[in-house]
Protein backbone atom coordinates (compact mmCIF):
# COMPACT_ATOMS: atom_id res chain seq x y z
CA UNK A 1 0.00 0.00 0.00
CA UNK A 2 1.41 3.89 -0.66
CA UNK A 3 2.90 5.30 2.38
CA UNK A 4 0.26 7.18 4.71
CA UNK A 5 0.11 10.79 4.50
CA UNK A 6 2.01 12.08 7.91
CA UNK A 7 -0.64 14.97 8.21
CA UNK A 8 -4.13 12.35 8.58
CA UNK A 9 -2.16 10.09 11.35
CA UNK A 10 -4.61 9.36 13.94
CA UNK A 11 -3.97 7.31 16.82
CA UNK A 12 -6.67 5.10 19.18
CA UNK A 13 -5.59 4.54 22.49
CA UNK B 1 -5.76 35.45 31.33
CA UNK B 2 -5.36 38.18 28.69
CA UNK B 3 -7.80 38.28 25.71
CA UNK B 4 -5.45 36.63 23.34
CA UNK B 5 -3.93 34.16 25.71
CA UNK B 6 -5.48 31.11 25.54
CA UNK B 7 -6.99 28.91 28.77
CA UNK B 8 -5.94 25.21 29.68
CA UNK B 9 -7.60 23.15 32.21
CA UNK B 10 -6.04 20.13 33.77
CA UNK B 11 -7.83 16.79 33.69
CA UNK B 12 -7.11 14.08 35.46
CA UNK B 13 -8.65 10.83 33.88
CA UNK B 14 -8.78 7.92 36.25
CA UNK B 15 -7.83 4.95 34.75
CA UNK B 16 -11.43 3.41 35.12
CA UNK B 17 -11.59 1.33 32.11
CA UNK B 18 -9.47 -1.07 30.42
CA UNK B 19 -8.90 1.68 27.35
CA UNK B 20 -8.54 5.35 27.29
CA UNK B 21 -10.71 5.71 24.46
CA UNK B 22 -9.73 8.63 22.65
CA UNK B 23 -8.18 9.28 19.47
CA UNK B 24 -5.51 11.55 18.60
CA UNK B 25 -4.26 13.62 15.36
CA UNK B 26 -1.22 15.84 14.32
CA UNK B 27 2.10 16.71 16.15
CA UNK B 28 5.24 17.95 15.31
CA UNK B 29 5.73 18.92 11.21
CA UNK B 30 1.73 18.44 10.63
CA UNK B 31 -0.97 21.18 10.25
CA UNK B 32 -1.92 20.10 13.74
CA UNK B 33 1.29 20.83 15.34
CA UNK B 34 -0.20 19.34 19.07
CA UNK B 35 -2.26 16.65 19.05
CA UNK B 36 -5.95 17.35 18.82
CA UNK B 37 -8.29 14.95 20.18
CA UNK B 38 -10.97 13.92 17.31
CA UNK B 39 -12.88 11.02 19.03
CA UNK B 40 -14.20 10.33 22.84
CA UNK B 41 -14.79 6.94 22.60
CA UNK B 42 -18.12 5.85 24.92
CA UNK B 43 -16.96 3.10 27.40
CA UNK B 44 -13.30 4.31 27.91
CA UNK B 45 -11.77 6.05 30.50
CA UNK B 46 -11.79 9.69 28.78
CA UNK B 47 -15.49 9.12 28.54
CA UNK B 48 -16.07 7.81 32.09
CA UNK B 49 -14.39 11.32 33.23
CA UNK B 50 -16.46 13.39 31.45
CA UNK B 51 -14.09 16.04 31.18
CA UNK B 52 -12.17 15.97 27.56
CA UNK B 53 -14.28 17.01 24.67
CA UNK B 54 -13.36 16.78 21.30
CA UNK B 55 -11.09 19.39 19.42
CA UNK B 56 -9.39 19.92 22.86
CA UNK B 57 -5.55 20.31 21.90
CA UNK B 58 -3.45 18.36 24.71
CA UNK B 59 -0.50 20.35 25.89
CA UNK B 60 1.13 17.73 28.55
CA UNK B 61 0.73 14.30 29.89
CA UNK B 62 1.25 14.21 33.62
CA UNK B 63 3.46 17.44 33.41
CA UNK B 64 5.11 16.16 30.03
CA UNK B 65 5.25 18.67 26.92
CA UNK B 66 4.44 17.41 23.62
CA UNK B 67 5.74 20.59 21.92
CA UNK B 68 7.94 19.15 19.55
CA UNK B 69 6.80 16.31 19.56
CA UNK B 70 5.93 14.12 16.34
CA UNK B 71 2.72 12.41 16.37
CA UNK B 72 4.23 8.90 17.07
CA UNK B 73 6.23 10.59 19.71
CA UNK B 74 3.17 11.81 21.37
CA UNK B 75 1.33 8.76 21.07
CA UNK B 76 3.79 6.53 22.67
CA UNK B 77 3.99 9.15 25.50
CA UNK B 78 0.07 8.95 26.10
CA UNK B 79 0.12 5.20 25.94
CA UNK B 80 2.83 4.69 28.26
CA UNK B 81 0.56 7.13 30.59
CA UNK B 82 -1.73 4.71 30.25
CA UNK B 83 -0.09 1.85 30.64
CA UNK B 84 2.10 2.62 33.56
CA UNK B 85 1.00 1.70 37.13
CA UNK B 86 2.78 3.86 39.11
CA UNK B 87 -0.55 5.87 38.61
CA UNK B 88 -4.03 5.25 38.56
CA UNK B 89 -4.65 8.16 36.38
CA UNK B 90 -3.42 10.27 33.72
CA UNK B 91 -3.23 14.02 33.92
CA UNK B 92 -3.90 15.54 31.15
CA UNK B 93 -3.34 19.52 30.06
CA UNK B 94 -5.65 20.76 27.35
CA UNK B 95 -7.47 23.93 25.59
CA UNK B 96 -10.10 24.53 23.96
CA UNK B 97 -8.36 26.66 21.26
CA UNK B 98 -6.53 25.29 17.93
CA UNK B 99 -2.94 27.84 18.61
CA UNK B 100 0.58 27.05 18.11
CA UNK B 101 1.55 27.37 21.44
Amino acid sequence: SPPKDYEDEVTFF
Amino acid sequence: PGLLEPTSTLVRVPKSASTLGIAIEGGANTRQPLPRIVTIQRGGSAHNCGQLKVGQIILEVNGVSLRGREHRDAARLIAEAFKTKERDHVDFLVTEFNVAL
